[in-house]
């Protein structure tokens, strides 16, 4: 069980449109 | 001699394992590949967020945020990319809006956050989120959920439009009130449709159809309040922009028709007990101008009496109408010129837009309501017919 002092860390994340972005170069450089 | 020792449902914590190299496998047998049509149709409502869900509880609860980040990022590309490629078959729109919310109610619900604890149970609690808060996460989730139902909306109201104007206008049900036309021959009268042609029946049938397969897919009762919602608008605001160009629909059998027409929609959300959803209230405008085209239109005491009953009307609207209307026989005459001056004099003091169509194209805005489920995740089990055999309940 978490101790429920222990607090969660904070993910950070991309916008939606971010996402999109990186997914089209992702793409584009895999063959 | 191995021995395999079923474990017993409570020793379940209600993750699934899985290796970061099965990751893309997860996602194309569970997203890309998954037919609702097919294998989908006999999961349990949800089946696909839930899944997803519990991986993503694994990987938290051994603290690889990294493991956690790209799962996400695959499952929001995954579904972004299925819209794409069947972004035009309502039943894969509308099982991915259902699924996605899900996965964002389960993102709440075992957020470890205590304004999404109220309704879980103990078990449910053990199963919150460990190391990482996804609040950021949630956001992007919630944003795609916004544009898979503007796709939904989209979708349902390409197949909607085409009945539209013949169904609610054009095809009439009500014996003997059209007999004369407008140019005083008496009509061939037929109960029965002509092939090809589109009846009020058709859109009923289409809406039954739309509500049917939300309700299977588990999407929200909310949520599917708000697409009926919208239905509705875009039905009245077509049909009225309709009758605002076309003299043949303005008459009183015309308006009849179109009081019949609305009380039949009426019925049928009270059938599916929607009545409350608001969509009744979006065919306010079409309902007003169905009984303008009946009331009396002569005395100063009937101008006042249209202007305090069309108040979702604009003036452009009430006017067109009135200039539009057209007497069925030689005893009934047009709307004199005064008393549409008449009209326009009492209204000139309303604040409104000068606008004389309703606006085909806007969506109200949509919200998500939390919606906790009562499922518990330690009971789940996956069926083979999803191949995701290489996922290890934990």
């Amino acid at each position: 069980p978490r101790p429920a002092s222990r607090p969660r860390v904070l993910l950070r994340a991309p916008t939606l449109a971010e996402m999109e972005e990186m997914n089209i170069s992702e793409e584009e450089e895999s063959p | 001699h191995p021995v395999n020792i079923p474990r017993r449902e409570k020793d379940f914590q209600g993750m699934l394992e899985y290796k970061k190299e099965d990751e893309l496998k997860l996602v194309k047998n569970l997203i890309l590949e998954l037919k609702p049509r097919g294998v989908a149709v006999n999961l349990i409502p949800g089946l696909p967020a839930y899944i997803l869900f519990m991986c993503l509880r694994h990987a938290d609860y051994v603290n690889d945020d990294q493991k956690v980040r790209t799962l996400l990022t695959s499952t929001i590309n995954s579904i972004k990319k299925i819209l794409k490629k069947r972004g035009d078959d309502f039943e894969t729109v509308s099982f991915w809006l259902s699924n996605t919310c899900r996965f964002l109610h389960c993102l709440k619900q075992y957020s470890g956050d205590e304004a999404f604890m109220k309704h879980n149970t103990s078990r449910q609690n053990e199963h919150c989120l460990s190391n990482f808060d996804l609040a950021e996460y949630r956001q992007v989730i919630s944003d795609l959920a916004i544009q898979i139902y503007q796709q939904l909306i989209k979708c349902m109201e390409n197949i909607l439009h085409p009945m539209i104007v013949s169904g609610m206008l054009e095809h009439e049900t009500i014996q003997g009130v059209s007999g004369v036309k407008p140019t005083g021959l008496r009509k061939r009268t037929s109960s029965i449709a002509d092939e090809g042609t589109y009846t009020l029946d058709s859109i009923l049938r289409q809406l039954s159809a739309f509500h049917s397969t939300m309700c299977q897919h588990g999407t929200d009762p909310e949520l599917i309040k708000q697409v009926v919602k919208q239905q509705f608008y875009i039905i009245g605001a077509v049909t009225l922009n309709n009758l605002l160009l076309r003299k043949d629909m303005c008459s009183w059998s015309k308006g009849m028709q179109i009081r019949y027409n609305v009380s039949q929609l009426e019925e049928w959300l009270r059938d599916k007990g929607l009545m409350t959803c608001g969509a009744k209230e979006t065919l306010e405008p079409l309902i007003q101008a169905a009984q303008l085209l009946q009331v009396k239109k002569k005395t100063d005491e009937d101008a006042e009496a249209i202007c305090s009953m069309c108040q979702a009307l604009t003036t452009a609207q009430i006017v067109k109408v009135l200039n539009l209307y057209t007497p069925v026989n030689e005893f009934e005459e047009r709307v004199s010129v005064a008393f549409i001056r008449t009209i326009q004099t009492r209204l000139r003091d309303r604040c409104e837009s000068p606008q004389l169509l309703m606006d085909t194209k806007m969506i109200y805005p949509v919200t998500f309501p939390f919606n906790p489920s009562c499922l518990a995740l330690e009971t789940i089990q996956i069926p083979s017919s999803l191949q995701l055999g290489f996922l290890t309940r934990v």
